[in-house]
């Protein structure tokens, strides 16, 4: 049975992409078999593996126009389903069909032996960040330790909850993970602990944390995950950790 | 004539927000009279100057339920028309409004001797994006100095000029701002180098960057500007510098 994660956050820039990208190759190095999506027309994940985005995309597989199988492609042996500036045209599209919000959960019925399927989500509550809701099992929030995205966090719980109660029972959010943190700084812990009093999010928060790495932000220009780019480096370190702390996690 | 000026970008986390707030607050130091929008639902801004955002809002001041004057509101002496959560269902009503996208300029068309006005943007190219490109003199774009930014500027330029074309003949490009900028990085000078070499960019940079300062992502914490809660780092020493240099240029 696959692993369905949501990476999600509709605030910018929280390093959704940047997780879901080095989060998969983590999980591909520990062996594991991982598919990524990539449900942002901006298209982040899929430039970062430098994918060549004019064949059969995102937007096709929901719409029915391809298969699962037609639209994969690989790069640094990660399997990924790519996006395609294409797609905010085809949003109008997605928006207007019956059940639109669970297309993907149809179509990632059929998903043959991967063991981790991650989910990149756009900075918004779209019909595409919902549909990657209906069809996780589990959502992972990955947020920066300041202020303005402790108080956004309210929004996306509230929506996961609704999903949970009218489309997928299954669904649990797996953690908050802190990014682009800065080890030593009391407003960091404090907004951390601040977390950690909430009442529903205070065993939901993953003991591993990604810390600062400027090669976080230039490996995508080279088409490559951190452990190419720069193995040594704290952002491998600290993605190898916390894709060790989820396969305990889910047993694997 | 106010300047009206969006602050756009459609990538998640390009500093924005923290760029309305403290070049707005720049400028007001300067003396100018200055009036921030805040056009995301998430509302950052707003929460930014710890404005409470249970009155009129931007939503109503759209769709002509409230007027300019009854939804300002007054923080660190810098007015601003807030958002509020309550925008994400105010904007199905606005899409369906004829003119949907110069609702905002014809509001703006009363404004009494603000010398700036900031617009800040969502993440996407949504409606209330392109209001403020309509109602504007001139935008400017923050980003980061990496290759993903770079690869999702065409679009905006595109979007930009379509705005001009169809809506509004004065719309200009005021510049590039890079932000969380790493000195003596040389990745992030070849990104800059290369943008200094695309055709329509390359006269569009700014001089003044704003340097990574923790003290920036802290300051909203505590409803401040970065003048009040860290007058002598770098953040405070970048938006100032900035705001001279975007007063000389338009020669107030
Ligand atoms: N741990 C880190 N250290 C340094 N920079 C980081 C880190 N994580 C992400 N970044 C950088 O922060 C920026 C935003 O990250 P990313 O694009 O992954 O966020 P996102 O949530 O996917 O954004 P969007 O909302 O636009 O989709 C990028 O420039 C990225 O390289
Ligand atoms: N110069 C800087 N140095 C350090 N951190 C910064 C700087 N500028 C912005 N930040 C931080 O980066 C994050 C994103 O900035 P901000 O919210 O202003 O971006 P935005 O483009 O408005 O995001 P969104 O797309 O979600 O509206 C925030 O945590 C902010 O405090
Ligand atoms: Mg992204
Ligand atoms: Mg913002």
């Amino acid at each position: 049975m696959a692993k369905i994660i949501s990476i999600i956050n509709n605030k910018g820039g929280t390093g959704k992409t940047t997780t879901v990208l080095n989060l998969g190759a983590a999980l591909k190095k520990k062996n594991k078999k991982v598919l990524l999506i990539d449900l942002d027309s901006q298209s982040n994940l899929t430039h970062s593996l430098h994918i060549q985005d004019n064949k059969y995309h995102v937007g096709d597989l929901l719409l029915g126009k391809c298969t699962l199988k037609d639209c994969i492609q690989n790069s640094e042996g990660l399997d990924i389903v790519p996006s395609n500036s294409n797609l905010i045209d085809y949003e109008n599209q997605i928006n207007n069909e019956p059940g639109r919000e669970c297309l993907l959960k149809q179509v990632l019925e059929n998903t043959n032996g991967y063991y981790y399927i991650l989910m990149d989500c756009p900075p918004s509550m779209s019909t595409l960040s919902i549909n990657s809701l209906v069809a996780a099992n589990s959502y992972i929030v990955p947020m920066q330790a300041e202020n303005i995205a402790f108080i956004g966090l309210d929004r996306i719980l509230q929506t996961a909850e609704k999903v949970k109660l009218r489309m997928n029972t299954h669904l649990e959010l797996a953690g908050i993970l802190f990014v682009k943190y800065q080890p030593r700084t009391k407003f960091g812990q404090a907004v951390v602990s601040n977390i950690a009093q909430h009442s529903i999010l205070k065993n939901k928060l993953f003991n591993s944390y990604i810390r600062q790495d400027i090669a976080l932000i230039e490996a995508p220009a080279f088409g490559q995950s951190i452990f190419e780019y720069s193995p040594k480096g704290r952002g491998a370190f600290d993605y190898m950790n916390f894709a060790k702390e989820l396969t305990l996690k889910h047993g694997y």
